[in-house]
């Protein structure tokens, strides 16, 4: 088994917005991002689902202090459509395994679950990619949330820091 | 600006698998994919999105020969939860720009989406790191959808496969 965990990291003084009912058809996702760039917002993960015929939710993070902004510029955009509701949270962290060849294995993503369940942390948000795993949690989950995964893949400051298993 | 965008990629024959109503508490992915693991299923890529006071919907990508298996697994798991629903797709595909820095700004995302808008492509699913943007597309969009992503970001065969903006 090839898998490398080799650091976690934390993520902090992160907002996420939802834009839940957001019509699912071509052009949408560009639109709604075009307009996001051209706030010159920064967004740090997009998530999308779809959640009905012909509807999807996108919820995406950013920087705490852009929420003003993004607000402003969502709301603006969804003037015209009356069903498509925006949600922000603040107060959020992102925690992450790093690693290589995750995919291969569900048993990553399981582990850092499982280490964030011990510690009682309720896994907002999930993202993930073949070297990523992002969980999105409570600020205040954070140091915790980093310590639990921290020993969970072994990786420890004193020691090199890939846990091969 | 410092980002790149340096290849392209599809992967075909996913079907995606979309748990409902999951109850939002600590510990529930961390036995959900710990069953998944058991049942050594591969899984690509993890969305979950809150949808609700305690409640969250968690949808992922496997390849499409392991979903009988996959929901064999997810009905046992939810077997006492009555408001959890599992719902399978077939025939999905999912296209992915890879680079370096690409959270720096949303440019990248809105590009790719907006490639895809320009094929009347419909955006099913999203997910994102800094070095990856996967769309999950019907299948049948696929290889139309990896064309147009290539052309977005000048990818082509003879070029030297880096654009710098
Ligand atoms: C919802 C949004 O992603 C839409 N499906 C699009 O393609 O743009
Ligand atoms: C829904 C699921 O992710 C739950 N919040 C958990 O922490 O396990």
């Amino acid at each position: 088994e090839r898998i490398v965990v080799s650091s976690a990291a934390l993520k902090k003084n992160l907002a996420s917005v939802s834009l839940r009912n957001v019509p699912d058809r071509p052009g949408v996702a560009a639109g709604i991002f075009h307009a996001i760039a051209a706030a010159n917002i920064i967004v740090d993960d997009i998530i999308q689902i779809e959640t009905g015929p012909k509807l999807a939710t996108i919820s995406f993070t950013v920087d705490l202090h852009t929420l003003p902004e993004v607000r402003r510029v969502c709301r603006k955009l969804f003037r015209q459509m009356k069903s498509t509701t925006i949600e922000c949270e603040k107060n959020l962290a992102k925690v992450s395994v790093i690693g290589l060849g995750m995919r291969v294995h569900t048993g990553v993503a399981e582990k850092m679950f499982a280490a964030l369940a011990e510690g009682s942390i309720n896994i907002r948000n999930i993202t993930t990619s073949e070297i990523k795993i992002s969980c999105i949690i409570d600020k205040l989950d954070g140091p915790k949330a980093l310590r639990l995964v921290h020993d969970a893949f072994d990786l420890g400051r004193k020691k090199k820091p890939i846990a091969k298993t």
